[in-house]
Formats: C-alpha cells, sequence, structure tokens
C-alpha cells in the first residue's frame, strides 16, 4: 500500500501545473508522511525535509512549468546524495592478513553474513579464514563451522573462552596458514550492554582491524539510529551491511544510520543462502525507500 | 515529555514526535492522538483536563488499543497435550524466546517437550538442543534438511506417547513475503491436524522490537497463513520501544501474551499494556 501511495504522489505532482509555495510545502507535508512510514529516523526526516524545502521553495521551481516534475528530481537526488556515492569496496589493502571484524545486534544477520562475504572474497581470489569469535549463543561456533564447511571455508575456533583472545589466535592461524583475510565473527549485542561493548573494543585495541562492518536488519525502524551511533562511538566502524532486503519492509533504516554515521553502506544481504549477497546502490535503495 | 503547563497544540506536535520515534507509525500515532483528544475532551468536562493528566489519559489509549478482545482469555493450553507452534522472521528470537518459555512452563509444574522443527538454518536444531539440555528437557529433532512438517509430525506423537503436558514446536525463521516457506509453515499445521484437529492449539508469532512498520505486514501474513493466536515481543531489553506492536494489536486482534527482556531463560516476561505503555512513553 505504501508503494501505492507514492505511486499516486508522484503521479499528481508530476501531473500538477504551477506549484506554489502552498501546493509545495503541502507536497513535503506528504512526503513526510511517506519517509516516516519508511522507517526513515524522525530527525533524518526532519532535516531531509528542511533540505528540499530550500531547494523546492527556489525560483526555478516556482517558475517552472513542470515544477512537479522538478520536486520531483530534488527529492530523488536528495535521497541518492544521502545515501552515498556508489558503490564502495572493502579496503583490504594491508599488509595480509587483514581483519575484518563484524559487529552489530543480536539476530541482525551477522554470522550468515560473513559465511557470505567469505564465498565473495574467495571467488575474488582471497584465502578467507572465518574466526568463531561468538562464545555465548548456544551453538554460534557450530553455525559458522556449518556454514564453513557448506562453502569449504576454513573456521578457526580454538576452544578458548575469551573472544580477544580467540580473535588474536584467529591472526595467527592466518599467517600460520597463509590465509590473507580473516572474518571475525563478535556476539550480538546490545548497545547499552557496557561489558560486551568494552569486549568490542578491546578486540579493536588488540587487532586495529582496518574494516568493522556493522550489521543492521533492513527492517529496522526509529531505533535503528540509536544502536548504529552508540556502535560508531565506541568502535568507529568503517562501514555498514542492511540484511534481510529480500524482505518488503522499505529500509528507511539505510537512509538513516548512513545520514547520521556517514558510514557508507558496503553490502546488503538479499536472501539466506550464502550467495545472497549483493554490493549497494543508492539509487536502488532510493527507489526502493521512494516506493 | 509534557512539561507543559497547557494542553496546547505544542503539546500534542511532542506527543506524536514521541509516538513516531517509539515506531508507532503515522496513522496509529493519529488514531492514538484523536483517541486522546476525545479522553481530554470527556475529562476537562470534569475540570480534570491539567497537562499532567494528558500523560496518564495516554498511557490509557495506548493500553486499550492494546488489549484486545483475544486477550480477554488466556492461552489454551487445557489440551493434553497442549501445542505451542512458534512463528517469525529471521532472527526475531523464536528459538530463544522457545527456551524461555519451556523454563516458564516447566517452573509452572507442566512436563514440556521441545520440537527442532528448523530443519534448514546452520546448527538450528543444535541450538534448541543445548537449550533443551539446560532445561533437562527432551528435544525431538531429525537431521538437517528433513521435512519440518515430519518433526512436527513425529513430535505429536512422541508427545502423546509420553504423555507430556505441553509440546513447543520451533520453525525456521521466515520472510512473510516468501511464498513457498510461508505455504511450508500451513503444511505443519495441517500435518499436525491428522494427530489432534485442534492443533496447534497456540501459534506464537514473534516478533523483534526493533522492528519498524514492517511488522504490521510480517503480522497480517503470518496471522492469515498461519492463524497466529498471539504475539510475543522479543529485545525489549533494549532501547527499541516497539510501537509499532500498537498497530498489530489493534487492527488485527491479537494479544501480547510475553515479552522477552534478554538472551537467558529467565527473560521473560507476562505482557501488562500499562507498563508497556509507560516505557514506550518513557
Ligand atoms: N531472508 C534473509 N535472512 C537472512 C539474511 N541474513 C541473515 N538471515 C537470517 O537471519 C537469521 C539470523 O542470522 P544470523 O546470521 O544468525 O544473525 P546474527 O547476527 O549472527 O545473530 P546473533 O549472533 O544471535 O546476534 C538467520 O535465520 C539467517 O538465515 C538475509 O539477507 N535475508
Ligand atoms: N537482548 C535480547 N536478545 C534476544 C532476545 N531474544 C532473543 N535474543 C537474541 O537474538 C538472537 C536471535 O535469537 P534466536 O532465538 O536465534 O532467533 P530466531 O528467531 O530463532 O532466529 P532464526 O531461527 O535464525 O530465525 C540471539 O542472539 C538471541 O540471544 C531478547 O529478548 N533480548
Ligand atoms: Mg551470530
Ligand atoms: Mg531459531
Amino acid at each position: 500500500q505504501l508503494t501505492q501511495g507514492f505511486e499516486n504522489f508522484f503521479r499528481h505532482l508530476r501531473g500538477h501545473g504551477k506549484l506554489t509555495e502552498d501546493n509545495i510545502r503541502e507536497s513535503l507535508r506528504e512526503v513526510r508522511r511517506i519517509l516516516l512510514e519508511a522507517d526513515v529516523n524522525f530527525k533524518v526526516v526532519k532535516q531531509f525535509i528542511q533540505n528540499v524545502q530550500e531547494k523546492a521553495l527556489g525560483q526555478e521551481v516556482l517558475r517552472s512549468i513542470t515544477p512537479g516534475q522538478l520536486v520531483i528530481k530534488i527529492i530523488h537526488d536528495e535521497l541518492v546524495a544521502l545515501l552515498g556515492e556508489g558503490v564502495s569496496r572493502l579496503d583490504l589493502s594491508s599488509l595480509p592478513p587483514v581483519p575484518v571484524m563484524v559487529v552489530g545486534l543480536q539476530g541482525s544477520g551477522k554470522t550468515t553474513f560473513i559465511a557470505k562475504l567469505g564465498l565473495h572474497l574467495r571467488r575474488k581470489g582471497k584465502f578467507p579464514l572465518l574466526v568463531a569469535g561468538d562464545v555465548y549463543r548456544p551453538a554460534a561456533i557450530d553455525q559458522l563451522q556449518q556454514l564453513g564447511r557448506q562453502l569449504d571455508l576454513p573456521v578457526w575456533a580454538p576452544g578458548v573462552q575469551d573472544p580477544v583472545d580467540i580473535c588474536r589466535d584467529g591472526m595467527a592461524e592466518a599467517r600460520r596458514t597463509g590465509r590473507d583475510v580473516v572474518l571475525l565473527d563478535t556476539a550480538g549485542r546490545l548497545h547499552i550492554d557496557e561489558p560486551m561493548m568494552q569486549e568490542l573494543a578491546r578486540i579493536r585495541e588488540a587487532l586495529k582491524p582496518p574494516e568493522i562492518l556493522y550489521v543492521a536488519d533492513g527492517m529496522a525502524g526509529q531505533d535503528a539510529v540509536r544502536a548504529a551511533q552508540e556502535f560508531q562511538q565506541r568502535l568507529d566502524f568503517s562501514g555498514i551491511v542492511l540484511t534481510k532486503l529480500d524482505g518488503d519492509a522499505k529500509g528507511g533504516a539505510a537512509l538513516s544510520i548512513r545520514a547520521v554515521t556517514g558510514k557508507p553502506i558496503r553490502f546488503i544481504g538479499t536472501g539466506e543462502k550464502t550467495d545472497a549477497l549483493e554490493e549497494f546502490h543508492p539509487d536502488r535503495m532510493a527507489n526502493r525507500i521512494l516506493g | 515529555l509534557s512539561s507543559h503547563p497547557r494542553i496546547d497544540e505544542d503539546l500534542y506536535a511532542e506527543l506524536e514526535e514521541a509516538l513516531l520515534t517509539a515506531d508507532v507509525g503515522v496513522q496509529t500515532a493519529e488514531d492514538i492522538l484523536q483517541a486522546l483528544r476525545d479522553k481530554v475532551r470527556r475529562a476537562s468536562a470534569m475540570s480534570d483536563d491539567n497537562a499532567a493528566n494528558v500523560r496518564a489519559l495516554l498511557g490509557e489509549v495506548i493500553a486499550e488499543m492494546m488489549a484486545p478482545a483475544a486477550r480477554e482469555n488466556g492461552l489454551n493450553l487445557s489440551a493434553r497435550p497442549a501445542v505451542i507452534l512458534v512463528v517469525g522472521v529471521n532472527g526475531s528470537g523464536k528459538t530463544t524466546t522457545i527456551a524461555k518459555l519451556a523454563r516458564k512452563f516447566q517452573q509452572d509444574g507442566r512436563r514440556v517437550l521441545l520440537a527442532a522443527g528448523d530443519t534448514f538454518r546452520a546448527a538450528a536444531s543444535e541450538q534448541l538442543s543445548m537449550w533443551g539440555d539446560r532445561l533437562g528437557l527432551p528435544v525431538i529433532s531429525q537431521g538437517a534438511g528433513a521435512d519440518p512438517a515430519a518433526v512436527a509430525f513425529d513430535a505429536l506423537q512422541a508427545a502423546k506417547a509420553r504423555g507430556v503436558d505441553l509440546l513447543i514446536i520451533d520453525t525456521a525463521g521466515r520472510l512473510h513475503n516468501k511464498a513457498n516457506l510461508m505455504q511450508e509453515l500451513s503444511k505443519i499445521g495441517r500435518v499436525l491436524k491428522k494427530l489432534d484437529a485442534d492443533a496447534p492449539h497456540e501459534v506464537l508469532l514473534v516478533l523483534d522490537a526493533n522492528t519498524g512498520q514492517n511488522m504490521v505486514q510480517q503480522a497480517r501474513v503470518f496471522q492469515d497463513i498461519s492463524g497466529v493466536t498471539g504475539l510475543v515481543v522479543a529485545k525489549l531489553d533494549g532501547t527499541a520501544k516497539g510501537g509499532a506492536v500498537i498497530s498489530v494489536c489493534h487492527e488485527l486482534n491479537l494479544p501480547v501474551r510475553f515479552i522477552g527482556l534478554g538472551e537467558k531463560m529467565d527473560d521473560l516476561d507476562e505482557f501488562d499494556p500499562e507498563a508497556f505503555a509507560r516505557v514506550l512513553l518513557g
């Protein structure tokens, strides 16, 4: 129903003759509603509408004979600009083995993403090692080991209790066996769980990973920003991964997290299988959010 | 919130923001504020309408929307064995919720059996089996790739044979827009009915409190296809308020039975609409 709303709205706007300032403000109220219903964060929507309004209330629009078309273009372009400039790649240029740390809230899709990323990197000629750093969730290590077996990728699970030791040990194992990328799985945790957030800080301190990927659920709502900000403050992560975009959630959290952290969206998860990983395209995401 | 001495449009704007940032959704927020205005109008007729009371009235509106008629009755667990099917999208907290439910019912004195109905995801049955070990409860499971309906059938047969009070069946996470996966779920229901026409007696949808507006569509489809009878809202120990659940309760007449407040087996509470409203309004 959301898609219909946007399509109807844009069709109406496109067919409109000259626009008055009131027409424009009314249109932007509708855009605000659409973005909120798409799960874009309240404050991000406010800022976005302000930015669009400044441009949309300009003389160019008010004088145009197809102002609706112009307003739509402003909205679309503003959204794409906010989502990031095109495909962003992982930085794996440092001396191997390069650690990549994967973090996020519970159940966001980290372990599955690590398997997917391992497969993706191997297809690009890398030799990934997966490290099972989640010692808390029942059968989490088992889960990564099974995924490793399915993909014929090595999984390091040294059977010790401290995730910091496990990650350090994983790096040593990578050196021993000539693996050039080390994907570190960590337990899901709340951004307000102090000891668990400190554990991540300790892993980061020990390994200094050039890539820390924050994995967020594509159907997340308003609070997505709060968790992302807290993870960013603690870890200054380098990139974002959005999962479960094979669902029918609009994915406004993508815009929110990106707008608030300024970090690039590196990948999106589009399915449960290990090949369901895609690079992020801002224009496609804009179209999805706008319906 | 509500530091206004007067009830004016600024106050309503502030309340709207609080609701929207709690994932209440634009339409539901409008409905809530309209219901609030009605309550305030009635209260002012009794000159009881100061701003401090508005907050209490708002809490009432929310609590009322979350207490659908369906909630009047408790869980339907009188059958022996009673069967609870647990469903929901990927990663919402189903398997962990089952461990918590098993713990609760075990403490209530019931004999519980678990079924590892997720035969798809890596180490899903191992995860449930570990919980079974911690709880001292048996878990029916088959090899990876087994037909989940077959596991459910075997489990109900075993439950009857062993005279347990309660069978809780885990299922694989699935996105509601995947028709084939939703069909798999309705097949599980049909297969259970071969052994007991009333099974599953409860179908609990586990919702992740972090979810935005998509929650409503999730619930709608799961309800249509698998006959959801109740909700569990997991991960309310985080900072997400789960406001979209209000729309789910209100539009689909589904009761929230429990909330998940953590990752341990005791981290489950009975749902209290007033407490939920209080936390939501901060
Ligand atoms: N449909 C779909 N499911 C996904 C995707 N990514 C992950 N999943 C599923 O989401 C669920 C959670 O995935 P996990 O990889 O276990 O998530 P996690 O973040 O490691 O969870 P914790 O370690 O408990 O925090 C599983 O059922 C996965 O199969 C995706 O892109 N699409
Ligand atoms: N903080 C918190 N974490 C929870 C809660 N419930 C579940 N979790 C965590 O969320 C993650 C996913 O939980 P699962 O029980 O595996 O979820 P699931 O729905 O069975 O996942 P799939 O079977 O993969 O679809 C795990 O890390 C759990 O520990 C809760 O109430 N609070
Ligand atoms: Mg994991
Ligand atoms: Mg599960």
